[in-house]
């Protein structure tokens, strides 16, 4: 059973100035972002049952909250899932997805079964040792709805070279 | 030393290629160039003087000197240019680091900045920002938003209430900014879409700052009773930022309606769910 009402209440509390405008003691500001994230938390329910009741099938649906970081175990690890891609605005948008991954080709299927053009490039600075891949495509959805992509791992062998040019200004400089 | 440049059908980003910072921005659909360079640079805590007691913390900004100190004069670069993404990542340090992006179809640049820890082994607090400059002749004026609706009009060392005797250069200057901050010379405009409230302002005609991240280690006297520190997770050496910054070039008068729009789809950016394939069972709400 998924809720809002933790969020909201979260929110409420976090209308005090020290809240929006970060003048608290430490353990205040990480006890606001504690009630935020719990009620974060109890909202992706209310939104994996919506999801399940208006697709018609109940999903174990995964929310990434590091996708920032490039940290998402699901897509770090499994050969087939989807993304589903919710849109607020009243307007249909595109955008490009960006999700770590653990190989280096996939196939993205779009809501009507279309493939998908899609790439995976290597996120990490250059100088270091391991790969950190991340699979981009470009995808769209209605206005105040949302698609579904669904992406499949392809046999591949690791890139024999790294992204083109790492040019370092300070070598050159 | 070949130039460094991203592009997609609506901009093209050169970056100078000694230095690997960004030197020009071009709006390929409205034959607009604008030099404009960024770059890193960190303010000074003030710990109070002579003068004033006043130390910089968590609800007052004050730097110790006007000038900040720039972080790094170039960036180690490294190129990206695939189909669908071009980008170029900029390490200055090791604690700050930005990749320049552009996406097929974008009408923007995206800056994604990384910032912290924030050293202060030097005992010295440091209030980190974003700095883009340019030729534009802005005359003292820029503009900030208010919660994402109304723009506001500042002018620096200006008060439209009251004559405002300026005691502080830099922060008398600076202005909370909910969703952008632009520069204008009337005819071409340099918008910056922020993905958080941040301080920000325009010390200098051309020029724009925003602020995206501190580290203080005083308290400044208003009750909090501890400083803006923000160990951050174990082992307390300080957050990390990461966050967004858009740019726009565009003219005055085709601005607002790419930045509004743009803001829209920052603020209401979409969500994304996954899911394992082929483990989903049959559910009607009945």
């Amino acid at each position: 059973q998924g809720s809002s009402a933790h969020l909201r209440q979260a929110m409420a509390v976090a209308q005090h100035h020290d809240a929006v405008t970060g003048t608290s003691k430490q353990h205040v500001a990480d006890d606001y972002a504690r009630q935020l994230a719990a009620g974060w938390e109890k909202c992706q329910v209310l939104v994996s049952n919506a999801l399940a009741s208006l697709r018609g099938s109940k999903e174990d649906f995964v929310f990434c909250n590091q996708l920032n970081i490039s940290v998402c175990p699901l897509t770090q690890t499994a050969s087939h899932f989807q993304a589903v891609l919710y849109n607020p605005l009243a307007w249909g948008i595109t955008w490009t997805v960006r999700l770590p991954v653990k190989d280096w080709a996939y196939h993205v299927r779009s809501p009507s079964g279309q493939t998908v053009p899609s790439e995976v490039i290597d996120v990490l600075s250059e100088g270091s040792e391991n790969f950190r891949p991340e699979l981009i495509f470009p995808a769209s959805a209605p206005p105040l709805g949302f698609s579904i992509y669904s992406v499949t791992r392809l046999p591949s062998k690791t890139p024999k070279f790294r992204d083109c040019c790492s040019t370092s200004g300070a070598q050159r400089f | 030393s070949q130039s460094l440049v991203i592009q997609n059908e609506h901009l093209r980003v050169t970056f100078d290629p000694n230095t690997g910072l960004l030197q020009e921005i071009e709006n390929l659909d409205r034959g607009l160039r604008l030099p404009v360079s960024q770059a890193f640079y960190w303010y000074n805590a003030s710990s109070g003087d002579f003068m004033h007691p006043q130390v910089s913390g968590a609800y007052i900004f004050r730097p110790a000197q006007t000038k900040p100190f720039l972080l790094r004069h170039w960036a180690n670069t490294r190129l990206v240019k695939k189909a669908l993404v071009q980008e170029v990542h900029q390490n200055f340090t090791a604690w700050c680091s930005q990749v320049v992006r552009l996406y097929p179809g974008q009408r923007h640049v995206e800056l994604e900045w990384t910032v912290g820890p924030v050293p202060v082994g030097d005992d010295w607090g440091k209030e980190i920002i974003s700095r883009f400059d340019t030729q534009l002749k802005t005359n003292g004026r820029f503009y900030t938003d208010s919660n994402g609706r109304e723009i506001l009009e500042r002018r620096r060392n200006y008060r439209p209430t009251w004559d405002l005797n300026q005691t502080e250069p830099v922060a008398g200057n600076y202005y909370p900014i909910n969703s952008r901050i632009y520069i204008t010379d009337g005819q071409i405009q340099l918008t910056v879409l922020t993905d958080r409230s941040q301080g920000g302002s325009s010390l200098r005609d051309g020029s724009l700052e925003l602020m995206v991240h501190r580290r203080l280690l005083l308290d400044d006297n208003r009750g909090v009773g501890e400083a803006l520190l923000e160990p951050g997770d174990w082992p307390g050496t300080g957050l990390v930022v990461r966050g967004r910054h858009l740019l726009l070039l565009d003219t005055v008068e085709a601005a607002a309606a790419g930045h509004r729009l743009q803001a829209q789809r920052e603020a209401l950016a979409p969500h994304l769910v996954l899911a394992p394939m082929g483990q989903g069972t049959p559910y009607s709400p009945g």
